[in-house]
């Protein structure tokens, strides 16, 4: 699964999210990347989400939308939302993955629970990192 | 206006896992993530949206067949591809999604499409490529989404119940 989140200069969030799905799947299995809310989620109230990994519990988890919830409703910072999902609600449950994440501010979180993640970030204000996590 | 702009990518959980990495591998699968990074960003840089940067990094990684999606998506029972892409922008929440489409390149396009031009949020199946090919998108072959990875990956699984995430080394799993 590959995935991209973003904030323009406007402040304006985005997410984009695509997947080739799972070896040997069958019946129509669908992951966590197509389903808004699930693995891909944009609110410029909150922060942009996409997600990778075992799609099944991120579907059980509405991850994208919790991260969205927990900092609209709970105050918490992206940072503290992404890792709350991340590393306890989700990894609670059995789920192995990760997301990435921005804010309408341009600040960035990419937590994951799992090995072998690829990543890559690059900020108006200097950050820019590409990362194979093993 | 605000000033701070930013992007971040990810080419999903690992398709080589730790101790499977070759340095000309790494160098490959970083080249292709700095490629989609530059693109991407270069869209806000030059005043871009964020839904125009994210459909652009997205494509680059779906063109690249190290990562499972596009031109690297895995190999379903059957030996087709199944593919899945949403994208959604956070100022009006509008989405696009689409699901279970074969032969075509860029399945992130074609959600943007479908957030663009249809009233719908999510097609699949046999319709939403009635209406990838009403939009203009064309199907490309079998061929083009073959990788001789990817095709051992699926020997290893075909004929069995079993099914497998990239990064799961677990074959007897319900969840990959």
């Amino acid at each position: 699964t590959v995935g991209a989140v973003a904030c323009d200069k406007y402040g304006n969030i985005a997410a984009a999210t695509s997947t080739g799905g799972m070896t040997n799947k069958k019946w129509g299995r669908v992951g966590d990347s197509p389903m808004i809310g699930a693995g891909n989620y944009a609110n410029n109230k909150t922060c942009a989400v996409s997600c990778t990994g075992s799609g099944e519990f991120f579907i059980r988890g509405v991850v994208a939308y919790d991260v969205s919830c927990l900092m609209e409703y709970k105050g918490m910072s992206l940072e503290a939302a992404c890792n709350e999902v991340i590393n306890k609600r989700i990894l609670s449950i059995g789920g192995d993955g990760g997301l990435i994440a921005v804010d309408a501010k341009g600040n960035i979180s990419m937590p994951f629970n799992t090995e072998g993640m690829y990543r890559a970030c690059k900020s108006s204000i200097g950050i820019e990192e590409v990362l194979i996590y093993e | 206006m605000k000033n701070t702009f930013s992007i971040a990518i990810h080419g999903g959980a690992g398709t080589l896992l730790k101790g499977q990495m070759t340095q000309e591998k790494e160098l490959a699968y970083k080249n292709a993530l700095q490629s989609a990074l530059t693109e991407g960003y270069d869209v806000l840089k030059n005043g871009g949206s964020s839904i125009d940067a994210v459909e652009k990094a997205v494509i680059i990684l779906e063109n690249c067949p190290l990562f499972n999606a596009g031109k690297g998506s895995v190999f379903t029972a059957e030996g087709t591809h199944e593919m899945d892409a949403a994208i959604m922008e956070g100022n009006k929440l509008q989405a696009g999604a689409v699901s279970l489409i074969t032969g075509i390149a860029n399945p992130i396009s074609l959600a943007r499409n479908i957030m663009d031009k249809s009233e719908h949020v999510f097609l699949a199946g046999d319709g939403a490529l009635e209406f990838a090919k009403i939009n203009g998108f064309s199907l490309e072959p079998a061929s083009y989404f073959y990788d001789e990875l990817r095709y051992n990956q699926w020997q290893d699984l075909k004929g069995s119940d079993n099914f497998q995430l990239d990064h799961s080394v677990k074959k007897d799993s319900k969840f990959g």
